[in-house]
């Protein structure tokens, strides 16, 4: 195995992934589920989670796109480059990107799931007999309203089990028609459509109108393809036409001929000659699910393995049981160690297989409340005061090595060992008495453990139960204007970073004294956290800025690697 | 006897790939993954011969390391694969 230059690897185990869009050659469902199943390949050798987001910045996102799809590194067209990705870090590190001029399946030809029909959503079963004849595609034998249709078993007439196939007059995905079917014909900049079209787009996506007019209503929706489409080519997807001439033979299936890559093709009209409206025939595809293991893995750092049975090899093949290979573990191990301890259970995200607006909402956004933990540390002063339904904390601080949420009067802790939910809450005043109920920020300093608790222009500092203060935040070298220490950060040892509006100072927890030449503008040092932060700390080696229910994490290079909700990733709710 | 068939190669409207010779498609295969790379040090520029990128190729993917454009070699190239070059630059 081999990992990048530098050893590039994520500095947290809780990785994020999004999905940006989606291929129109599977549904949604199993696209999602071939990724989360090429996630689980890393996650069952490492101690690294994957969770998925639904909006925002996520560490790897995940995207479609054909030829030139805007990295600088184009794809080329069916075959050939399938899939890249890009090592850990910000931006676009860690992103993977998937060639959808390629056919994607799960390995072994079309993967139709059905929607509607009375087979509960199951795969078609190719082949399946009908009336009496073998059909190894979808079929519109046998309805009048045009809509293809598969058994879900091997004998429709002894199961009777069916489902409708994708079809772009069953529903549409992406756009803002809430997936709606398609209207044909429809009509765009005056013209009239009778199909999909790719016409008024730049990245080669065939789409249509869900009302009859896209000038007027501006409604859209992206087709999927049908498992008859052709890829690729100039005919936005239509299927083969058989019997068709070319340079004047006819074929009465799809050729090679007149192409030197050995690609089977057919025309979509009766006349390649006369129309030259062609695409490529559909084929095994390739498997979504083996290509996102092996670019997953170059998004967590590993580059090439020269070893051919290895995932991380650069060569695709296909495999039916896949294995992790031992090479590819190694490699994985040595970035990010092994698994220990039980299968981690991150929150999963229920989206629904309907259609793709309709799941785009974050998962974290509005999950079960969990029961707060039962707790043999003092008892909580007031069980109805509940931190999970906390919207903002006056502050927050690491003491002891356990997260401090201080909010009116009361505090709540969490483990940072475990994933149980906030202890809580406990009364500030019977812990801390000389303290006010408001809290605006503290912070223990490593070397002596001593506590720092700054509530408006006054400061306390507790030693275990004995306390100094209140003094004026005036006597530190801070400027008589500021009406409140917002954050603080640990910077080394003695030194300590405090936050007020737009600035923060570098205080010498020694001397007791703010240091020369500050303050300085947080943008200018801390760039893309935001400006007006309410509660600034260090856990865990990162800079957590939080605003409201947000919190915007830094690493210790400065870049914001992450943003989430204080109640579900700090809270644990 | 009879002659061989000749094939008629077409350009087909909207085809990404366009037909190109073995030894375009080599050139082009060792650029785009690395093998094949414009070393730049001290403002000295230096090409890395083809037989030895070939030869670099063809240890990466577990084949005969002969240097030439063999069939096998051309075949593996023509194969589908990860857009990530094999050789960091």
């Amino acid at each position: 195995y081999k990992t990048f230059d530098g050893d590039l690897k994520w500095d947290h185990n809780d990785v994020t992934y999004r999905v940006l869009n989606y291929s129109p050659d599977m549904e949604i469902a199993l696209i999602d589920d071939a990724f989360a199943r090429a996630f689980k390949v890393w996650s069952d050798v490492t101690p690294l989670t994957f969770r998925r987001l639904f909006d925002g910045t996520a560490d790897i996102m995940i995207s479609f796109g054909k030829a030139d799809h805007g990295d600088g590194y184009p794809f080329d067209g069916k075959d050939g480059l399938l899939a890249h990705a890009f090592p850990p870090g910000a931006g676009v590190q860690g992103d993977a990107h998937f060639d959808d001029d390629e056919y994607w399946t799960l390995g072994k030809g079309p993967a139709v799931k059905t929607r509607y029909g009375n087979a509960d959503g199951a795969m078609c079963h190719f082949p399946f007999t009908f009336e009496g004849k073998s059909y190894t595609t979808c079929t519109t034998e046998g309805r009048q309203d045009n809509l293809p249709w598969c058994a879900t078993t091997a004998d429709y007439g002894r199961d009777k089990k069916f489902g409708f196939c994708p079809s772009e007059l069953l529903y549409t995905f992406g756009g803002n028609a809430d997936g709606a079917e398609c209207v044909f014909p429809f009509v765009f900049l005056g013209k009239e459509y009778d199909s999909c079209t790719t016409e008024g787009r730049s990245d080669g996506y065939r789409w249509c109108a869900t009302t009859s007019n896209f000038d007027t209503d501006k409604k859209f929706g992206f087709c999927p393809s049908r498992d008859t489409t052709t890829i690729g080519g100039n005919s936005d997807g239509d299927p083969c036409r058989f019997p068709f001439v070319f340079l004047g033979k006819q074929y009465d299936a799809c050729t090679s001929e007149g192409r030197g890559d050995g690609k089977l093709w057919c025309a979509t009209t009766d006349n390649y000659d006369d129309d030259k409206k062609w695409g490529f025939c559909p084929d095994q595809g390739y498997s979504l699910f083996l290509v996102a293991a092996h670019e997953f893995g170059h998004a967590l750092g590993l580059d090439h393995s020269n070893i051919r049975e290895a995932l991380m090899f650069p060569m695709y093949s296909y495999v039916e049981d896949f294995h992790l290979h031992e090479d590819d573990i190694e490699g994985i191990q040595y970035l990010y160690g092994g698994r220990t301890g039980p299968v981690p259970t991150p929150p999963q995200p229920n989206p629904t297989t309907d259609i793709y607006p309709t799941i785009d909402e974050n998962v974290t956004d509005d999950p079960e409340p969990t029961e707060p933990t039962p707790t043999t540390t003092p008892q909580p002063v007031d069980p109805t005061k509940d931190a999970c339904k906390m919207t903002k904390f006056d502050t927050i601080t690491v003491i002891q090595g356990e997260l401090h949420f201080f909010k009116d009067g009361n505090y709540w802790k969490t483990s940072s060992t475990s994933d149980a939910g906030p202890k809580g809450p406990f009364s500030v005043s019977q812990k801390w008495p000389a303290l006010p109920a408001v809290i605006d920020s503290a912070f223990e300093d490593v070397l002596t453990k001593k506590l720092y608790f700054f509530s408006g222009t006054r400061f306390w500092v507790y030693t275990g139960q004995s306390v100094l203060g209140p003094r004026s935040i005036e006597k530190l070298g801070l400027p008589s204007n500021i009406q409140k220490v917002e954050g603080a950060l640990q910077r080394g040892k003695g030194k300590v970073l405090l936050f007020s509006g737009e600035n923060f100072w570098r205080l010498d927890v020694k001397a007791q004294k703010i240091d020369r030449g500050y303050p300085r503008f947080t943008d200018a040092v801390f760039g893309g956290v935001p400006n007006d932060a309410h509660d600034v700390f260090q856990y865990k080696g990162h800079f957590y800025f939080c605003r409201d229910r947000f919190y915007w994490r830094m690493n210790s290079r400065r870049q914001v690697d992450r943003v989430g909700y204080v109640k579900y990733d700090l809270l644990k709710c | 006897r009879s002659l061989p068939l000749k094939s008629v190669y077409v350009t087909f409207p909207g085809d990404v790939i366009k037909n190109m010779t073995d030894t375009e498609l080599a050139e082009s295969y060792l650029k785009r993954f690395g093998y094949m790379d414009t070393l730049k040090r001290s403002g000295f520029q230096s090409m890395v011969s083809t037989s030895k990128a070939v030869k670099r190729m063809q240890r990466q993917m577990g084949l005969e390391e002969t240097g030439e454009l063999d069939q096998s070699t051309l075949a593996a190239m023509k194969k589908p694969r990860c857009g990530v070059p094999d050789v960091a630059n």
